[in-house]
């Protein structure tokens, strides 16, 4: 049997330390500690580093607390689009998308890319047509949309409509 | 941000990495995180790695491929490969980077040059570490 590993991040940044309380550190840590067993799982059954890293992604992504899928950052309009990519080291094959909307799994949408698609990146609505014809799971805008993130946007919001407002008379 | 990299019982290495983008971005804005080389890398011969932080550096410095090339030209063990990525022309492209790396043979890196990366790890059946700051 040989060395099997896998290693998660769930983002970096440079931060306050009093803007994580200790309930949201928890969380956290709870939310990578389940992501990084729904890959370690897979190899430890023998399964290919493909399917754990994929595994363990789509754990983040489903998870509010974690920047991709569900809890990702607001644009300028208000949206939440996501960007993906996989690639498998031993065939040197990858699949990526971007500029993606609805779709709940984009890893999994850039698998799918990888392994049935003839192109290695497809964005915006070519992306989204590509995974409604692999029946991909999709949801509801609202579902990718969560309050700390909204709350993010307004603020930008204020902070732009400020500037403006010293731009006029 | 959030990414892997494993290396599975048949000496096989890949990479995933997924993100919602940066706070405010501009509709159509694409990050590192989708990008061969910029922010997701993977090769069985050398490394596989996942970075995070600033998408515009992160893709202006090529960095996932910059720690395969440090690894296979300049002959670096992963963990310095990681730690030269990072410092990497610091002075033109400042900004939150992190990135984690592992070579074929199971060595890794974690390394940011921020206060909080949130990452995980698991080799064999030994424990798990879970941490953030």
């Amino acid at each position: 049997m040989g060395k099997y590993v896998i290693i998660i991040h769930g983002g970096a940044v440079q931060t306050d330390p009093s803007t994580i309380p200790p309930e949201k550190e928890a969380k956290l840590k709870a939310g990578l500690a389940q992501a990084l067993h729904a890959g370690w799982e897979i190899l430890h059954k023998g399964g290919s580093a493909l399917d754990a890293v994929e595994a363990a992604v789509r754990a983040m992504e489903d998870n509010e607390d974690f920047n991709a899928g569900r809890g990702g950052m607001f644009t300028l309009n208000g949206e939440v689009e996501t960007e993906a990519s996989i690639m498998d080291g031993a065939t040197l094959q990858g699949g990526a998308v971007s500029c993606v909307k609805l779709v709940k799994n984009p890893i999994s949408l850039a698998r799918a890319v990888m392994e049935k698609c003839k192109h290695t990146f497809l964005t915006a609505e070519g992306a989204q047509e590509f995974a409604l014809a692999q029946g991909l799971p999709l949801e509801a805008p609202h579902y990718f949309k969560t309050e700390p993130q909204r709350q993010e946007w307004m603020e930008i919001l204020q902070e732009q409509a400020v500037e403006h407002a010293d731009r006029h008379d | 941000t959030v990414g892997a990299v494993a290396l599975d019982q048949e000496g096989n290495l890949a990479v995933a990495t997924s993100t919602g983008g940066i706070e405010g971005k501009l509709k159509g804005r694409v990050g590192d995180s989708c990008i061969y080389g910029g922010g997701t890398y993977a090769n069985n011969e050398v490394c596989a790695a996942s970075c995070t932080g600033d998408g515009e550096i992160i893709m202006l410095g090529a960095l996932a491929h910059e720690v395969y090339a440090l690894c296979k030209y300049k002959d670096l063990p992963i963990a310095e490969a990681v730690r030269e990525a990072i410092s990497m022309y610091a002075d033109k492209l400042e900004g939150d980077r992190g990135i984690i790396a592992l070579d074929p043979q199971g060595n890794f890196a974690l390394e940011s040059n921020t206060n909080v990366m949130r990452r995980a790890y698991r080799i064999n059946d030994e424990e798990p570490f879970v941490d953030i700051w």
